[in-house]
């Protein structure tokens, strides 16, 4: 009948203060019950940006002004404000469900990003969109330029 | 200081900013740094 009822030997135990004691001595940044790490991969990939819709270049070939252009871009869009999806709460979130990016439902807990007219998005996939074209999807209004002045003054 | 990391592995950084290690020969990969696991 197999031994599923078995009584936790010593070595169960041991392994689990060592599981323990190896949260005990991360390395900086990591969280210990997060997701698994990232799959392995040979190469660490290298970043693809579009410094227009139109173009896809690899980072190691963007001119100086690109990467400048770029590093706004990514300041900028960190400046929107993100959270949690939640169909409970009575924000913009009841009305819509779904992210019209990558055509998926939203489900409760995903993570979002609200964009200054409040459409919402998965956050990944509106940072993914905002670095190649800064305004909504939906209703194609250019992210607040109040967003874009406040940044430039700070 | 914990020193140099053991051959064969190597520091990365998720796109979330987080840091993990990779061991090119197992070909797994880990958030505990394998320096501090003795």
């Amino acid at each position: 009948m197999g031994n599923c009822l078995k009584s936790p030997t010593s070595d169960d135990i041991s392994l689990l203060h060592e599981s323990q004691s190896d949260r005990a001595s991360f390395g900086e940044g990591t969280e210990p019950d997060q997701e698994p790490p990232p799959p392995y991969q040979e190469q660490v990939p290298v970043p693809v940006y579009h410094p227009t819709p139109s173009q896809t270049r690899l980072a190691t070939q963007l001119t100086e002004e690109e990467q400048i252009r770029i590093a706004q871009r990514i300041g900028l869009i960190q400046h929107l404000p993100k959270g949690v999806y939640d169909p409970g709460r009575d924000g913009s979130e009841k009305k819509i469900r779904e992210c019209v990016i990558c055509m998926m439902d939203f489900v409760y807990g995903d993570p979002i990003r609200f964009l200054p007219c409040m459409h919402i998005y998965h956050l990944d996939c509106i940072d993914d969109w905002l670095m190649r074209s800064f305004t909504c999807p939906s209703c194609m209004e250019p992210v607040d330029a109040a967003l874009l002045s406040s940044y430039e003054t700070n | 200081p914990l020193g140099p990391l053991p051959p064969g592995w190597e520091k990365r950084t998720d796109s979330n900013g987080r840091v993990y290690f990779v061991n090119h020969n197992t070909r797994i990969t880990q958030w505990e740094d394998p320096r501090s696991q003795g």
